[in-house]
């Protein structure tokens, strides 16, 4: 099946920003 | 003492797998390789299955660098206990990198973020990743669930080099878990 990826600018992003999504 | 996986709210990033954090403080002057007390030592910190829960623990446990010597970082996939034993490690092995105090919180984020992301694209050949502080280096290692696939064990070695960014001279040690088992020492 489809996996989930996220790259390291990602997941940084999510930390900086949780609610911005 | 089953732990439940923790569920993703509306709006937060699922992970690909959910995992496991464990904190093991070694018992100062005591040397037991004996099964039970690891266990005994080896305690579950929490559980992540979205992104957002993994920065929550993540920006709240001790870095690396703050941690007294002894102290070991596990992060491991729900349902695999961090050792050898385990029906999901015991015929695995793990990468070892041996790193200088300065860049090993760096160098573990690093591992931790290309883990979680999965970076590796080794199926589900990954089982999880420690740091161990130690008084002199830190340690981090990634555990995977088949010791004898070369070619496996060959693309976790690339892509660690890759996101580690590590100098050239940096020595990493593949050794496959029945062998520490053996000559009862991990490093």
């Amino acid at each position: 099946g489809t996996r989930i990826i996220y790259d390291r600018k990602m997941l940084l992003q999510l930390r900086d920003s949780p609610y911005s999504r | 003492d089953k732990i439940a996986v923790p569920d993703v709210p509306e709006g937060e990033h699922r992970l690909q797998y959910s995992y496991s954090l464990w904190f093991m403080q070694r018992g100062r002057g005591s040397v037991s390789s004996a099964t039970s007390d690891y266990e005994d030592q080896i305690k579950h910190v929490g559980a992540f299955s979205s992104v957002e829960q993994f920065w929550s623990y993540y920006c709240h446990i001790a870095h690396p660098s703050d941690l007294p010597p002894h102290c070991d970082i596990h992060v491991f996939k729900m349902g695999i206990k961090p050792m050898w034993e385990d029906t999901a490690n015991k015929d695995g092995g793990k990468w070892i990198v041996r790193l200088r105090k300065e860049i090993s919180s760096r160098s573990w984020e690093n591992l931790l973020l290309a883990m979680l992301g999965e970076q590796f694209i080794v199926g589900n050949e990954i089982c999880g990743a420690v740091i161990s502080v130690r008084p002199t280096e830190d340690i981090v290692s990634i555990w995977n669930r088949t010791a004898s696939n070369d070619s496996i064990v060959g693309k976790i070695r690339d892509t660690l080099q890759r996101i580690l960014q590590l100098p050239s001279q940096t020595i990493m040690e593949y050794k496959a878990h029945d062998q520490s088992l053996k000559d009862k020492s991990s490093f």
